[in-house]
């Protein structure tokens, strides 16, 4: 039973795997990224 | 380690009766805040979003400390700007405390607290007046202030504790406090009342049960902190940091463009205030920036643990 | 008067050959007999039927008293006889005629000062909706109902057992309302309620609360404890519980897929693939589900409000749980 739970908590890996994803995990690292520049 | 827990009624009465504070206005140095006490107070505050919330601390008194033992909410409507305990407040304050007589809680209410949702620990005029009149009829009495948005942001509590100073009490020396940074539109509230009171310093306890009990909750503590992201929690409260950056700057700006075309030599004291003016903005800004770099950093970790592996 | 008058000493007089043991039924009625009389004997006749378990037949006789013009009845006991009546009609699950009398208590009841006539009052209400598969409205009144928090109204003692079963009313027609958001809120609260935990039925409510999908022996399990109207068939052919059970299942599967073929979803929920089609398209449509249907390919893509980055910080929540359960049970077992 262990190695089946392990078998599905690997299955669950990559945890979002999406375009739309991509975008917005993306659009916030420049937002905060410019944030950091405008700071500077 | 639970002998905090006990309630000396003599011990307590004694010092009632002695009222050692009348001869010191900073008589009371410290206050102990209960794990217990924190979290009620905590989780009040962030339950009020923007607004704000207010409650009652119960607890006792040992020497120059405040221990508070627990708190309760008040049932008062508060809004972005005031807090004020209405009637119905009073009426429950009292129920509440007498309720607690009778079940065996000794403890009297030493203090109140309220939330400043996103703009600091300190004590409004408002808070101060009121804070002076519970101090003239309630004493010992405390005030606690809670900043719940940047308790998010921050990753540990906002929270400060304070006393006033009697009425037309000069201090000695200038109360030194922790920088933070005061909004804009509440700076003149801030400058005009900060020199009324004092911060204590604040220490907390948790008993063997809490300990026990917060040991059992330590994986939902590391599940919360990986899958979190202050970025996303606070976007409306870091962009009205940066909001009032701005208006910061430009009023600073707009000052020594006036400075410039007033004098040539514009006097050592008056450059020495434009710099300490600046100086704050640039903290304010990068204490922001630095916060966000350290979101972004967390959203990064996370991408490369969980979404870096593939089958 | 005298006709009825005439009417009633006959159905006496039937009832006394009748029942012999009524011989005790005190024939002081003469027949003479006036208004006043005349109400006393339909009570008298509708205890009668009561007590021969002849709902209806009691509560036309009551309901034949004229409450609102002659007699002088105060207030309270025209409440108390509405209730009384739709009372007895609900016991033949007779939601119309009962409701007539319900509404007639509802402008009475609000000056009422008799706890147990108002108590009673809210219960034929909630069993109204109830009948009428208003389940949502119906569970709220009946979950309000199971708060009650004295033990003793009026000169009545307040049932445990009804309180319970009252609670599982609640949860019952909240698990047959229509899917959806709101019906989630109810479920959250009966879910948190700990008393419900000791109900037979808890079980059944924390599959639906958790938004997993329900199996056949599940469903059969939870439908014997249904009412015959619970059960009743709708104009498509599918029962109450059909429909609120596969709309249940179809919420679950929009949780746990991003998009499924009809094919699938179908088989999944156990109908026609047309079938499932059409009551997703109602669902969207009534904005009870986010989603939308390719006909072409014959699939439906679920659309989840939830920001992806939100969406990411709970799936890496459910990781974390995981891996934490792997340690455990790791620990338990000695590696």
């Amino acid at each position: 039973s262990l190695l089946r739970q392990v078998s599905s908590l690997l299955r669950r890996l990559p945890a979002m795997e999406s375009e739309k994803f991509q975008d917005d995990f993306l659009m916030e690292f420049n937002d905060t990224l410019l944030m950091t520049y405008l700071a500077m | 380690s639970d002998s905090i827990y006990f309630y000396d009624e003599a011990a307590q009465a004694k010092f009632q009766h002695d009222k050692p504070w009348q001869q010191d206005p900073n008589f009371f140095r410290r206050v102990k805040i209960s794990a217990l006490a924190l979290l009620k107070m905590v989780v009040h505050a962030r339950s009020g979003g923007t607004i704000e919330i207010m409650g009652l601390m119960q607890g006792k008194t040992d020497g120059d400390t405040i221990i508070v033992m627990d708190a309760f909410a008040l049932p008062v409507e508060g809004t972005e700007t005031r807090v004020n305990a209405q009637a119905d407040a009073y009426e429950y304050m009292v129920d509440y405390s007498q309720t607690n007589k009778r079940v065996g809680r000794l403890e009297n209410v030493v203090g109140w607290y309220h939330s400043h949702p996103g703009y600091g620990c300190w004590l409004s005029g408002i808070d101060v007046s009121t804070q002076m009149l519970n101090q003239k009829f309630q004493e010992p009495f405390l005030a606690v202030v809670i900043d719940p948005t940047r308790t998010v942001t921050a990753g540990k509590v906002e929270i400060g504790a304070f006393r006033t100073y009697p009425e037309g009490y000069k201090p000695a020396d200038e109360p030194v406090s922790e920088y933070q940074t005061i909004p804009l539109n509440k700076i003149e509230d801030f400058g005009v009342h900060c020199k009324q009171y004092y911060a204590l310093d604040i220490t907390y306890f948790k008993s063997s049960l809490d300990s026990h009990l917060l040991d059992l909750l330590w994986n939902k503590y590391w599940v919360n902190t990986l899958s979190s992201s202050p970025l996303l929690g606070n976007r409306d409260y870091v962009a009205g940091q940066i909001f009032d950056l701005a208006d910061k700057l430009e009023q600073a700006e707009n000052q020594l463009a006036h400075a410039r075309l007033g004098s040539f030599f514009m006097p050592s004291q008056r450059k020495k205030e434009e710099e300490s003016q600046l100086a704050k903005i640039t903290r304010d800004s990068s204490k922001i920036t630095v916060e966000q770099v350290h979101g972004l950093m967390s959203q990064v970790i996370k991408d490369i643990l969980f979404n870096s592996v593939h089958q | 008067e005298d006709q009825l008058h005439a009417h009633l000493i006959c159905c006496l007089e039937n009832f006394v050959n009748s029942s012999p043991s009524l011989w005790l039924l005190p024939l002081a009625y003469g027949r003479k007999g006036s208004r006043v009389k005349v109400l006393a004997f339909r009570e008298k006749l509708a205890e009668l039927y009561e007590s021969e378990r002849q709902w209806s037949k009691a509560a036309q006789m009551l309901s034949g008293i004229d409450l609102d013009s002659g007699i002088r009845i105060d207030d309270a006991k025209k409440l108390a006889k509405c209730v009384k009546i739709a009372t007895l009609y609900l016991e033949d699950d007779d939601s119309v005629n009962a409701e007539a009398f319900v509404n007639k208590a509802s402008f009475l009841v609000g000056n009422s000062q008799h706890e147990a006539i108002s108590l009673q009052y809210k219960v034929c209400y909630a069993r109204i909706l109830d009948l009428k598969r208003k389940f949502l409205e119906a569970a709220l009144r009946y979950y309000d109902i199971s708060q009650i928090e004295k033990r003793h109204i009026s000169d009545e003692v307040v049932d445990e057992d009804a309180l319970e079963q009252t609670l599982s009313a609640a949860v019952t027609c909240t698990i047959l309302a229509a899917a959806g958001p709101q019906r989630s809120r109810v479920l959250a609260t009966l879910y948190k309620d700990e008393r419900c935990t000791k109900l037979k039925i808890y079980p059944i409510l924390q599959k639906v609360y958790l938004e997993r999908i329900l199996r056949k022996p599940e469903i059969d399990a939870f439908a014997e404890g249904l009412k015959p109207h619970q059960k009743a068939f709708l104009p498509d052919n599918f029962t109450v519980l059909d429909r609120a059970m596969i709309e249940h299942n179809l919420l679950s599967a929009s949780k746990l897929y991003t998009n499924i073929s009809f094919e699938e979803l179908g088989a999944l929920l156990g109908i026609a693939p047309q079938k499932a089609e059409k009551i997703a398209s109602r669902m969207i449509y009534e904005d009870r589900m986010r989603g939308s249907i390719d006909q072409v390919e014959a699939v439906i893509h679920f659309e989840d409000d939830t920001e992806e980055l939100q969406q990411w910080d709970q799936q890496i929540v459910g990781l974390c749980q995981a891996l934490n359960d792997i340690l455990e049970s790791m620990g338990r077992k000695g590696i």
